[in-house]
């Protein structure tokens, strides 16, 4: 398979938060970002998997390092209006990106960046796909092994 | 805020399997998403959420809606020897996406799609977004109405 990629980094800036049981219903998702978005928080990443068992979702989304206090006290505001279950978060985590060109290489981008993360031993904590780039997010003592091991997985597809 | 949105767009053409309760070590990503691309499965979107209270994480992604069937055979297959808790799937789903142009306009095209299916009562059912591109899987049955609202909010932004 041919794999065009055009950059591969490491982002070390951002806090994760993760609301933990939120309810499936429409309306969560906007009440929660816009009031992250009212504090001022600017958020990266927001990734929620389909829901579980229990029919309760799960989101979670990367701020940076400094605004992770604003961002558990907006949500911690929301939990008992909206529900949630639990807020769990990570004063510091890495975002591992690779961006690939055209659609048919972001699977196999994705597939080579588990197995060179999954040989050093490095767990994948979040991910998240689009058409042309695969954020993976690791622990924050995880990016620099992890930055270096995917430099080397791609080495031979770096446009 | 300026946004600047280069596409608004439905893919009504995947259908969706979730991983309820993966071990969340090492290595398990790299074998679910190897096993489906040897099955000659093309994988679209791959989103995973931290991991829940108890520890386990939750792996969606979406593939062809022909592909179902040997998608979720070979995650039925993998599922004892990884120690999967569940499996659940969907034969039809549908992909809204819109792409903006820069960095900061990423968080603004989410809040703002988040508001338009609200408004409509759609129900986000997964979320991944990237540095240019926000995608959300809503119901099938929300695809057509959920683009309209879509490209009704997004309508003074369009490039
Ligand atoms: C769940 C899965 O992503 C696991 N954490 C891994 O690294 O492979
Ligand atoms: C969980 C959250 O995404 C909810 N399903 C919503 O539509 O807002």
């Amino acid at each position: 398979e041919h794999l065009a990629i055009s950059d591969v980094s490491l982002d070390d800036s951002q806090a994760r938060v993760t609301i933990i049981g939120v309810p499936d219903q429409p309306g969560l998702a906007s009440r929660v970002f816009r009031g992250v978005a009212e504090a001022g928080v600017f958020v990266d990443m927001i990734v929620q998997s389909y829901k579980g068992k229990n029919g309760k979702a799960r989101l979670s989304f990367t701020v940076p390092r400094r605004q992770i206090d604003s961002a558990l006290a907006v949500t911690a505001r929301l939990q008992a209006d909206c529900g949630f279950e639990a807020l769990s978060s990570s004063p510091s985590v890495a975002k591992l990106s690779v961006s690939g060109i055209g659609l048919h290489s972001h699977t196999g981008v994705a597939i080579r960046m588990f197995r060179a993360l999954a040989e050093i031993g490095v767990n994948v904590a979040m991910i998240s796909t689009s058409e042309v780039r695969v954020n993976v997010v690791v622990s924050a003592e995880d990016g620099e092994r992890g930055l270096k091991a995917l430099q080397e997985a791609f080495a031979d597809a770096r446009l």
